[in-house]
């Protein structure tokens, strides 16, 4: 494993943890789309179908569970617990889950390594990760005001991208047989939609004011 | 090489 590899995989942990503390400690959601959220679930549940038929390694496991628990945690507590609940910005977040859902499914049948179940899910589950964040981008535009949770956990996503792609570049030149259109392709389009977020974030710290997207 | 691919990813 290289730098960057665990860098993006510790700034993925942290934006998870970051949203469940918020969620947990101060008992609210606000600014937070479940609708995202649902699809991250997704993504997790497709993508680590092998987490009990292929062993990797410990790390690799125990990250698969983490994100696994965290993604299904937040999802429970943004629709079942009675005080988040009420926090949750149902009008706002109206963005349509099989909007995302069936082209990506569609795409993954016709494109894919293999035309297995397995390796169908693994390919879904990569181009939906590539646009799960659109619910939560369009919530954010909406209320405008983004309090500082909600920005650093978009933010830590988008670092988490952008710290693989470097990843992704170092092992194509360290290691043998390391292409994959699939991964990469999805991997960039995903980090691209954060482009115009980072932009309006490294702006507001910059000059050191509160975070706000224009109309 | 297969199991050193972009699998070991998360």
């Amino acid at each position: 494993m290289n730098i960057f590899r665990l860098a993006g995989d510790m700034t993925h942990l942290m934006s998870v943890i970051v949203l469940l503390l918020k969620i947990h400690t101060i008992k609210s959601c606000a600014g937070i789309s479940l609708k995202t959220q649902e699809l991250y679930a997704l993504v997790f549940a497709t993508r680590y179908l092998d987490i009990f038929t292929d062993f990797i390694s410990l790390y690799n496991t125990i990250m698969k569970l983490i994100f696994l628990a965290s993604s299904f945690s937040i999802v429970w507590y943004m629709r079942q617990h009675k005080i988040v609940r009420r926090s949750y910005d149902k009008d706002q977040d109206t963005f349509r889950h099989l909007f995302l859902i069936l082209p990506c499914l569609l795409l993954a049948l016709f494109i894919n390594e293999k035309f297995t179940f397995k390796e169908v899910m693994w390919t879904f589950s990569l181009f939906l990760e590539a646009v799960a964040i659109l619910p939560q981008l369009v919530l954010l535009q909406r209320t405008r005001n983004i309090d500082n949770l909600t920005g650093q956990y978009v933010f830590l996503l988008g670092a988490y991208r952008a710290l693989y792609i470097l990843n992704w570049i170092y092992r194509y030149f360290t290691e043998p047989h390391y292409v994959h259109w699939i991964t990469w392709i999805s991997g960039l389009v995903q980090t691209l939609l954060y482009a115009d977020f980072f932009y309006y974030y490294f702006n507001s710290w910059k000059n050191n004011v509160k975070l706000q997207l224009p109309a | 090489a297969e199991q050193f691919s972009v699998k070991d990813e998360l």
